[in-house]
């Protein structure tokens, strides 16, 4: 079971980086494939967000800040997207750098939740 | 109803200081029924501590308690998360620039005013004094130094001829009063403005057999440090409220959120203590 | 199996983590508490090791660099503890910032194998 | 007898330039029979790239081959791994002040000065010009600028009138150049000193519609770079040979573990191609 929970935070973090990756090469290189990986990442997240609250305690603190940033990170994301399609380069900029910070907090925060599963 | 979630960011996790500004924030978290979340720079780190608070706001804090500790780093930050809607109150050191809603702690200036005459008073007016300060860049720690120099300079007894940061450790506080010394044997008193540099300086005191002939004056009243006041190894030392600033800050942070009237400035006790006060 | 390796590889760092917060705190505060706190974190590292080897994949350069980090973490205390005894306090004061940054790295490479076995 | 396990260092993990130097690297490292760790920060940071090296000496790397980026910030680093036995080479960008063994890339100097050159000639000598670098604290990104000035400092038509930093982005170069034609509208000419610039640059042209009437030249032959010269987006670039810069550090450092004599600089061909040498 622990494992199984490892596994779908470990899922998490990486749906997260890849949506950030597949939106960050599609406002450079404007290609559709980037564009369905940064959608499907999203939906990838979307289906593991309810297993989380299901498998992880939700009592911890530590859980609630961790939907909290993936719901700042999707939140970044959506801004970045419709300034885009707005071409506002400096909204679109700093809420790229924004979603990007966020994502590396989203890893930095698996990895304490994993080592926090180990070491209780 | 939600249980309302602070984040309080100290300026090192383990220092002995802020595990006292912790403590009065726990009890308070207890009588309040709120969270609060305590975690920031494993070593004091200004980069560190800034992405503390960036991640408190990623994680949608209903309010956040930090040391405010320079306005070029830490202004951006604190508006930052004021424009999310996330209220920001400073502890032990101010932001005043910011847009953060309201400071608890000690007015700094002032304390460095209180050393400095405790300081003449003491050396009766003669002294050829070394400052070690926690960190250069520390606003509490600018204001601490100020309010010394202010005070001394009208003094001509009284000459300031180093100053070196600490770094706000112990090991720091040693290194630097080893190198004023070198530098300056004609010194005959210190002054260290943050929690651990009049233990440092008293260690290196020690070891140069100084320590009858060299006045110390240090800040705040960590158990080491009162029992080196009783042990005659250091002189004096600059008293602050660390447990009530944590206890005032989250029953504020609380008003606040509940959007109660808080007041902007609210100064905990700070006064000089001498062997006589511990007897 | 794996969780096993997550077990262990987690002992470690926290093994790593511990033994210089005794080290750093016999230092400064000089009780024999935190010498014996030190002397045992590196007992059980020692004790660890030999496991690493045998559960981890021994082909991984990760792995590889992980064992030599470690052992950077102990020569960064050994030349501290024999600089505090000689009193020496340039020396032991630079090596006690070493051993504390390899004990960082340590940290951060456990938490990356572990996540390039979820990976994987 | 143990592979020799090396550590690239690159600027920029995910960087198209560096992802060519990682490819050379990787090519010898199959002809050499040794094993080469690519890893840096994911987006360009001193820090992190000094953090890097300081953990590849702490996992007893047999050598180092690091861009070299300032001397202040790397000098240090690079002699710390010396100083442990671990020999560093530099690769892209050196660090001439530092005890490193050997430095393999172009000569950035002289790259500049073929770019200030190009611009003389493809202007007949008049131009105001703005400038956007990756950088300011690299020092290949200065010498390209130096390079660059002293060239055209000598005639009269051509001014400097803006320098900008990209950040080694596409968004930061074209945001700086928006940044540059807003404040000097009478901007005839932008050289850019990194790999993404004159994309950037080439960007903002197109949508103010001066692609026909402003001069670019940038860095570096990126697929889209040569795309923007046969189309006519941009006018030159100045090349530089990424791949053989990975391939020949890694020979490099395996003769340095084999304890054989190896020349400090190694040049790598660096000149400026036009749309005729596309075709
Ligand atoms: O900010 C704190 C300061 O007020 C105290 O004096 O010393 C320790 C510091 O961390
Ligand atoms: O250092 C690299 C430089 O040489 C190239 O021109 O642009 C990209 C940089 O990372």
């Amino acid at each position: 079971v622990i494992l199984q929970r490892f596994f779908l935070l470990n899922e998490v973090s990486q749906s997260t980086d890849e949506a950030y990756k597949g939106l960050n090469a599609y406002l450079i290189e404007r290609d559709k494939k980037d564009l369905e990986r940064y959608e499907k990442a999203l939906r990838d997240l979307n289906a593991e967000m309810p297993l989380l609250k299901e498998k992880i305690n939700q009592a911890d603190l530590t859980v609630q800040n961790y939907e909290h940033l993936i719901e700042s990170f999707r939140e970044a994301c959506s801004i970045v997207m419709r300034a885009y399609q707005e071409q506002d380069l400096d909204v679109y900029s700093s809420h790229l750098i924004e979603a990007e910070k966020i994502s590396g907090y989203i890893q930095e925060t698996t990895l304490k939740l994993i080592q926090k599963e180990l070491t209780n | 109803k939600r249980t309302y979630h602070f984040v309080l960011v100290p300026e090192e996790m383990d220092n002995d200081y802020w595990r006292l500004v912790e403590k009065g924030a726990r009890a308070a978290e207890k009588d309040f029924g709120v969270t609060v979340e305590y975690t920031g720079p494993e070593k004091a780190d200004t980069e560190q501590h800034i992405k503390t608070i960036d991640m408190a706001i990623a994680s949608k804090a209903d309010g956040i308690i930090t040391q405010g500790l320079n306005e070029k780093a830490f202004d951006p930050i604190i508006n930052k998360a004021m424009q999310k809607g996330i209220p920001v109150v400073t502890v032990d050191t101010d932001s005043p620039t910011s847009e953060r809603i309201a400071y608890v702690g000690t007015d700094n200036y002032y304390a460095g005013v209180l050393a400095g005459k405790a300081l003449i008073h003491d050396t009766k007016g003669k002294a050829i004094v070394g400052i070690i300060t926690g960190r250069f860049d520390a606003s509490h720690q600018r204001l601490r130094v100020q309010g010394f120099r202010d005070t001394v300079k009208n003094v001509p007894g009284i000459k300031i001829v180093a100053i070196e940061e600490s770094k706000i450790t112990r090991i720091g506080a040693a290194e630097k009063a080893s190198k004023i010394l070198d530098e300056h044997p004609d010194v005959t008193a210190f002054y260290g403005t943050s929690a651990l540099d009049a233990i440092g300086i008293s260690q290196v005191a020690e070891k140069r057999h100084l320590t009858s002939s060299l006045y110390i004056i240090g800040f705040d009243t960590l158990p080491e440090t009162l029992n080196l006041i009783r042990t005659r190894k250091i002189d004096a030392t600059v008293t602050q409220q660390p447990y009530e600033m944590g206890y005032k800050s989250v029953a504020l942070m609380r008003d606040i959120v509940e959007k109660k009237k808080v007041p902007e400035i609210t100064n905990t006790e700070t006064r000089v203590i001498h062997l006589q006060d511990l007897l």
